[in-house]
């Protein structure tokens, strides 16, 4: 199995 | 204010029907140099990045920066109204409530006019930053999508693996197993069917093809995709235009 991450957790409101 | 004249209407429909299905609410931010969109999907796993240079267009001016906050959905329907091989010019004010789309139809003195109204589109916008990449792909963007369409019916994941000779995508499901294997390949009589892999590192990374699903839905717009891939971080699809982008930006699915 595998969890689909988030991009929130890689890319940061500007 | 904002005119925008495309020497064709299908760059513009191509485009909406590339995105519409992964954003529906999003802002087309019009300035001096083109008209650029980014939008994330509802679950934050895919974001979409769009610039029409002003190089695309036959005529261009937009004075000071608008913004069109647009209902994708309502947006592919007017847009749908006109041929494909019309002239079609954007027209808005300069705070706009809605924005004019006129179709000219090349072999007749038809005119359409259209107007969609413009809604208030709160968007998160996310920065990001240039990476450096594992690796870069470049290869026919039909074939990345007869790639995915066929593995999609296995599974709900893509693992992509590439070295330095191969590019090798996966799929393991219930009922079986698939993978396609590539090797660069140049071709000079037609540029657009090479392959090439740039490497600095091994990748082997997954993604949810239902998202890809939604990416190669560009590939009208160009014939050839970039896949820009690092480990363990969101991966980047392009789709070049004659000036400009369509660019998706899609997080990767951890092994548990």
């Amino acid at each position: 199995t595998s969890t689909q991450t988030t991009l929130s957790s890689f890319f940061k409101p500007f | 204010m904002l005119e925008g004249k495309f020497e064709e209407a299908s760059l513009l429909k191509k485009v909406v029907e590339s995105i519409k299905d992964s954003v529906q609410l999003c802002n087309f931010v019009c300035s001096e140099h083109g008209i650029t969109v980014q939008a994330v999907d509802d679950s934050r796993v895919l974001l979409v990045s769009l610039l029409i240079g002003n190089e695309v267009f036959s005529d261009y001016r937009c004075d000071r920066n608008i913004t069109l906050g647009v209902d994708l959905k309502s947006f592919a329907k007017i847009i749908r109204c006109g041929g494909n091989d019309d002239y079609l010019t954007l027209i808005a004010e300069d705070s706009p409530d809605s924005v004019t789309l006129v179709f000219e139809d090349k072999n007749s003195d038809r005119i359409s006019e259209y107007s969609l109204k413009l809604m208030e589109i709160d968007n998160e916008f996310l920065k990001i930053d240039d990476m450096d990449y594992d690796s870069v792909i470049k290869m026919p963007s039909i074939d990345f999508q007869k790639i995915c369409r066929d593995l999609s019916t296995l599974s709900e994941s893509l693992q992509i693996l590439i070295t330095k000779d191969s590019i090798k995508f996966m799929a393991e499901g219930e009922t079986g197993n698939g993978s396609v294997i590539l090797k660069p390949r140049t071709d000079i009589d037609k540029p657009e069917q090479s392959i090439t892999v740039k490497l600095n590192n091994a990748v082997n990374s997954t993604f949810g093809l239902k998202y890809i699903a939604d990416i190669v839905k560009g590939t009208s717009l160009s014939n050839q995709i970039v896949i820009k891939i690092s480990n363990r971080t969101p991966a980047l699809f392009e789709y070049k235009l004659q000036s400009g982008y369509l660019r998706f930006y899609l997080a990767p699915k951890f092994e548990d």
